[in-house]
């Protein structure tokens, strides 16, 4: 999706378009962070700092360091230029950072953001008596080559978007028994779980 | 000029960057 909005905006406003890639990949890096418990999510890193950090623990490659370091020169020099810049050259730096990107999604690292924000939980198969406290919050797990959903109880205030990146914490002090949800894709009552601690992920 | 250096160096980083991460 966030692919989709750069090419999108690019057609109109490439400029614009490149700094949403460059937030965009800042964004995933510090999502890389978190998710690999390099940065806690609300601990302040530049994205320099969070480069050199991931390089020290091995876990981006060398050449994405590097290339990291300058796609970051390159959009500082583009838009710092006194001369206007053309087109041609911002598109051609737009394709190389969206390949960047695409890269930066092969890190071997399992990240999860919110599928469904919030759908009732019962406590029977019928799903007629729901619970008050909790609602089912619907993960999706990514990691390269594999994707899988699960569904999580998440108390009734807690609000987050679809889409947005979340930290993998859950709290065993609070454990919710047996529970039903309908899909809300297919509209079949399923099992939601037997019983599990519940999910205190904040976004990243 | 140097921009235009700078790109394609940039852009032959992150096609070593790719075949990195097959």
């Amino acid at each position: 999706a966030a692919i989709d909005k750069i090419v999108d905006l690019s057609a109109t406003e490439p400029l614009a378009a490149l700094l949403k890639l460059s937030q965009t990949l800042e964004k995933e890096l510090k999502v890389l962070a978190v998710s690999t418990a390099v940065l806690r999510s609300n601990q302040r890193s530049s994205p320099r700092q969070l480069i050199r950090l991931m390089a020290s623990k091995n876990i981006l490659p060398p050449h994405t360091v590097e290339s990291l370091d300058q796609f970051r020169d390159v959009r500082n020099k583009i838009i710092h230029e006194s001369v206007e810049i053309s087109h041609s050259t911002i598109f051609k730096v737009l394709d190389i950072g969206l390949q960047l990107l695409k890269t930066l999604r092969q890190v071997p690292v399992e990240v999860i953001t919110v599928n469904h924000p919030g759908i009732p939980i019962y406590k029977d198969e019928d799903c007629v008596e729901e619970y008050e406290e909790v609602k089912g919050i619907i993960l999706y797990y990514t990691s390269p080559g594999t994707e899988m959903t699960k569904i999580w109880p998440v108390r009734k205030n807690v609000d987050f978007q679809k889409g947005d990146y979340v930290t993998k914490d859950w709290d065993c002090n609070y454990q919710w028994g047996q529970a039903w949800y309908i899909d809300p894709v297919t509209d079949k009552k399923k099992i939601a779980w037997t019983g599990v601690c519940e999910f205190v992920g904040v976004r990243v | 000029v140097e921009l235009e250096s700078n790109v394609e160096q940039l852009r032959e980083t992150v096609e070593k960057a790719e075949r990195e991460s097959l």
